[in-house]
């Protein structure tokens, strides 16, 4: 046997311009969820319960794009979703669709070990994690300052992009929109921005 | 998006994965991150967790072909990760992260830069943003 392991993250694709005090906050966080994992594999928790420990830490800091600090959708509201898998028997759980689900890797986790089924969305999936006595929350909670300000720029440039950086136009790299003559499913690949 | 990866001391691996998706995205819209086999798989071979191009993700099976790779072509976890992608991306931009039952981590990513850390138990940690 090899020994414990963990590994995490926040999202690929960063703007190259990100500011060196975001760079910093971006590496805390990183460092504290891994000790918070490291902490937990120390205490001999299984590999599906420190996955979970972990990502709930990440959604409930708003720094990145997941639970507080979720991109938005064109309307303005937050759409969550997650999934988890324990690799011991493949099984596996997944939720999309969340509005009022504080931590929505945990209704993932219930979906894997209370219900029938491996994915619920949307209405369905809010009335399982009620009834399971999940903390729901209002849909603003989710929402920031800096991610109205991002969708606003979103709108204005008329494309679907970061979620949590606002692209300086015309910056050749895959945080800006380039108007890319590529086409994926028909669209182009600019509208298929990294998340 | 964020996620998490983790073999633990009985050699059981896991995946977690958790986004709002993508900014300005269409109500309904549905990503890579919920869907098992494109943005997280676990196995009893390795625990696997991405982010980026969910379009991408999902039309490359990512995080299933990391674990396929090591079961059918024998790879190594750091190799299997490579392989995916370089191969499986098509002009897709994306990055992933991945722990083996042998108490391995590895991730990778084509585009600028993937926020990570890891860390294992014989003490190697790392925290980074860029290449």
């Amino acid at each position: 046997m090899g020994g414990w392991a963990i590994a995490v993250h926040g999202g690929a694709g960063v703007d190259p311009n990100l500011p060196h005090e975001r760079q910093e906050e971006a590496k805390q966080l990183l460092t504290r969820c891994l000790n918070l994992g490291i902490s937990a594999l120390r205490s001999s928790l299984s590999a599906i319960d420190v996955v979970e420990l972990v990502v709930r830490e990440l959604e409930s800091d708003p720094l990145f794009n997941s639970g507080r600090g979720s991109a938005l959708t064109g309307k303005g509201t937050v759409e969550m979703e997650a999934s988890i898998m324990d690799g011991s028997g493949r099984r596996c759980g997944a939720v999309s669709g969340l509005t009022m689900v504080k931590n929505p890797v945990s209704l993932a986790r219930l979906v894997m070990d209370k219900s029938p089924h491996s994915y619920l969305a949307f209405s369905g999936a809010e009335e399982f994690g009620r009834q399971q006595g999940l903390e729901m929350v209002d849909n603003s909670y989710f929402i920031t300052e800096d991610n109205v300000e991002m969708l606003k720029l979103a709108k204005e440039a008329n494309t679907i992009m970061y979620d949590y950086r606002i692209p300086t136009v015309g910056l050749d790299t895959c945080s800006a929109v380039v108007e890319s003559p590529l086409q994926m499913n028909g669209l182009p690949i600019s509208v298929y921005a990294p998340e | 998006t964020v996620g998490c990866v983790v073999v633990d001391s009985e050699g059981r691996c896991a995946a977690a994965t958790s986004t709002g998706g993508l900014m300005n995205k269409m109500t309904g819209r549905i990503g890579d991150s919920p869907l098992i086999g494109a943005g997280t798989y676990a196995c009893d071979l390795c625990g696997v967790s991405c982010t980026g191009e969910g379009e991408a993700i999902i039309r490359g099976t990512l995080s299933r072909d990391v674990a396929a790779v090591m079961e059918y072509k024998g790879l190594g976890l750091q190799e299997a990760v490579d392989y995916v992608i370089q191969e499986r991306l098509d002009e897709g931009k994306a990055g992933l992260i991945a722990v083996s039952r042998n108490g391995e981590v590895a991730y990778g990513f084509n585009c600028v830069g993937m926020f990570r850390g890891c860390a294992t138990e014989n003490g190697f940690m790392e925290v980074g943003i860029w290449e």
